[in-house]
Parts: C-alpha cells; sequence; structure tokens
C-alpha cells in the first residue's frame, strides 16, 4: 500500500474507499451523523481515512451517547493488486482505529487498533489530562503548522510531540535523499519536493 | 463533562 501510494498518488486516490460506500451509518451523542462531520484524509499506510473531529462536550456516559458508526468492508473494486505474491498485503478486511486528541495528526501505525468485521466491538475510554504551565514557568508552545498529506491537502494540525518528530524525521530524509517519505506529514516549505 | 476526542478510521 505505501508503494502504491508513493508512486502513483492516483491511483491510491482511485482505491481509497468513498464515505458513502465505507460508513453506512453514524450516530453521535444519540443523533444521526453524516459525511460533514468527517475529515478525509489520505495516509502513506491506508488509502484513505476519516477523522470524526467534533469538539463536542459529552456529559453522558454509555454507547449509546459516543460515537456509534457501521462499516461497509467487502471490496467494491475487482482488481487484484496481490501482483507480486503476498507482498501487497491490502486484502485484508476490516478497519484501523485511533482515538486521539482533536486536530492531531493520528498515529495509525503505533497508535490504533485493528477491527475485524462481523463484530460489535465497542470501546470504553477514560481520559488522564496533564496541564502544564505556559511561559515564562514552562516553554511550551500552542502553535498551529500548515502541513499537507499526500493528496494535497492543507490541513491545520495542532502541534505536539509526535508531530515535531516526525516533520524532524521528514527533513531529516529529504536533506540525506533529497526526496520525501509518504510516512511523514510534510511541512509548508518543503511543498515542491517530490516523494521518493 | 469531557471534551470528546477525535476518531479517525482507516480501511485496512
Amino acid at each position: 500500500a505505501q508503494a502504491i501510494s508513493q508512486h502513483s498518488p492516483k491511483m491510491a486516490q482511485y482505491l481509497a474507499p468513498k464515505y458513502e460506500t465505507f460508513i453506512v451509518s453514524c450516530r453521535f451523542k444519540g443523533k444521526k451523523c453524516n459525511k460533514t462531520n468527517f475529515i478525509k484524509r489520505m495516509n502513506g499506510e491506508y488509502f484513505k481515512c476519516f477523522t470524526f473531529n467534533n469538539s463536542a462536550t459529552i456529559k453522558n456516559v454509555g454507547p449509546r451517547w459516543g460515537l456509534s458508526l457501521t462499516f461497509y468492508l467487502d471490496r467494491i473494486y475487482g482488481i487484484d493488486l496481490n501482483y507480486d505474491m503476498d507482498a501487497m498485503d491490502i486484502t485484508e478486511y476490516g478497519v484501523k482505529v485511533s482515538i486521539h486528541e482533536p486536530n492531531t495528526i493520528p498515529d495509525m501505525v503505533n497508535n490504533a487498533i485493528t477491527i475485524s468485521p462481523g463484530y460489535n466491538t465497542k470501546m470504553a475510554l477514560r481520559q488522564t489530562v496533564f496541564g502544564k504551565m505556559e511561559h515564562p514557568w514552562g516553554q511550551c508552545d500552542k502553535f498551529r503548522v500548515k502541513l499537507v498529506d499526500i493528496a494535497y491537502e492543507a490541513t491545520n494540525i495542532a502541534y505536539n510531540q509526535d508531530t515535531c518528530l516526525k516533520i524532524c524525521q521528514q527533513r531529516y530524509i529529504q536533506g540525506k535523499c533529497g526526496c520525501l517519505n509518504i510516512m511523514r506529514p510534510v511541512p509548508n516549505d518543503l511543498l515542491n519536493e517530490t516523494y521518493c | 463533562y469531557v471534551d470528546f476526542p477525535a476518531v479517525t478510521v482507516c480501511r485496512t
């Protein structure tokens, strides 16, 4: 999948699922939600991801009050991408889910779980928040950076340690190899560079 | 009261 995204962003776009044929039902806080509640983003590992980024405050707990999604996971395109034996493992059926801080880039490789089709999976979580003091007590910076994903869609991202490290890695790779890595976000000033 | 997190889903 990475190879396709890296060499042929257009092919990756074509293979990416559309909202209508991927998320068949959405409910949030007991009410219906739709396409407009999601942000589409391309990802080097997976062709397309949908982010539910609702900055709502919730006071009720339990499955009825959270986010409830139903996915259609059958393959709708008839292309056999396993042309190189099992080198391209993109024929598994399922979804990968990451629950993360709003407006941050999810780490779909290290901080996400895979959900199998055919099951009703429920996740409950508890959040512990550590707040750090701003200047002059600390050196935390609240600014946002403009980043692009492989579909060249610019998005405003809340900066965090993980994103900082990934941008740093991208700059290092670009400096060493003269091209960009598909798995790392691209800062604005490297927009005109090409993928490796 | 809690702020609802962002949820990202990707087709595998």
